[in-house]
């Protein structure tokens, strides 16, 4: 199936 | 010293229970703007983000930025002993490593405080970048929550696709399949009731029903969601609260490999 992708993939650590 | 003051209560009441089964600890943030939060549940695959503006409360005193950590199971037990229509005050003096709640019913004739113990939270801050949508779809709220809740009882994830038909909401599972087909409605006597579908480009993502769900927590805020996606991007859902500010909550999607 599809694979579940985690937020920090998206989204930069400041 | 840090210090608001809600006279509509029950909103602080209703923002801790849509947020507390996400996340287990988290950082708030107070300052000249508001009283916010970001935090991501503990797989890092949903995050939330609270915004709460500091015009919104009657009282409000932030005389330098403070960072409190707090349980949100342990403050959600807090403000649950606060009547609904209760006044709620939140207080926390420069230098110290306790919180207060302080409840105030409506006719003045009960007072209580309870006072709860911070904690050191390491969190990290994510910078969410500003984007444009591909589809934004703004829907009641009570019918997006009925809907992720009848396709749990079929499959674990749902398949959000935005045509110019309108939104079509679809799980699978062991049993069999479900569709469910929200067409633009803005013909309606009451606002909140509308289905407005604003559409770019057509767009279709895939995301766990598990954190959709836990999302629909905050449906008593508001009676309207807004549903926002753009291809291989996280989804935003956000509930508005009452002129005050929002709760967003971001969901990673899967994606096929």
């Amino acid at each position: 199936g599809p694979k579940q992708y985690t937020i920090t993939k998206f989204f930069q650590k400041l | 010293m840090f210090e608001l003051r809600l006279v509509q209560g029950s909103l602080l009441k209703k923002v801790l229970e849509s947020i507390k089964d996400l996340v287990n600890d988290a950082n708030f943030d107070c300052s000249s703007t508001g009283f916010s939060l970001q935090a991501m549940d503990s797989s890092h695959v949903a995050l939330v983000a609270l915004l709460l503006r500091s015009e919104g409360f009657e009282h409000y005193r932030c005389d330098r930025n403070l960072t409190m950590g707090m349980n949100l199971a342990n403050m959600a037990k807090m403000l649950k002993c606060a009547g609904n229509d209760d006044i709620i005050t939140i207080k926390a003096d420069d230098g110290t490593d306790t919180v207060t709640f302080m409840f105030e019913s409506p006719s003045q004739d009960k007072i209580s405080d309870f006072e709860m113990k911070l904690m050191d939270i390491d969190s990290e801050h994510l910078g969410i970048p500003e984007a444009e949508y591909e589809a934004i779809i703004r829907m009641p709220s009570a019918e997006f929550a009925r809907i992720c809740r009848d396709l749990s009882s079929i499959g674990d994830t749902v398949v959000i696709s935005v045509t110019k038909e309108g939104v079509r909401f679809s799980a699978r599972g062991d049993i069999g399949a479900a569709n469910i087909v929200c067409r633009q409605n803005a013909t309606v006597d009451k606002p909140e009731d509308a289905t407005i579908i604003e559409m770019q480009e057509p767009v279709t993502l895939t995301f766990a029903l598990r954190y959709m769900n836990s999302f629909t927590k905050a449906t008593p805020l508001a009676e309207q969601v807004t549903i926002s996606m753009s291809s291989d991007l996280p989804v935003v859902v956000e509930y508005k609260v009452a002129g005050m500010g929002y709760i967003r909550y971001y969901l990673a999607p899967k994606i096929e490999e």
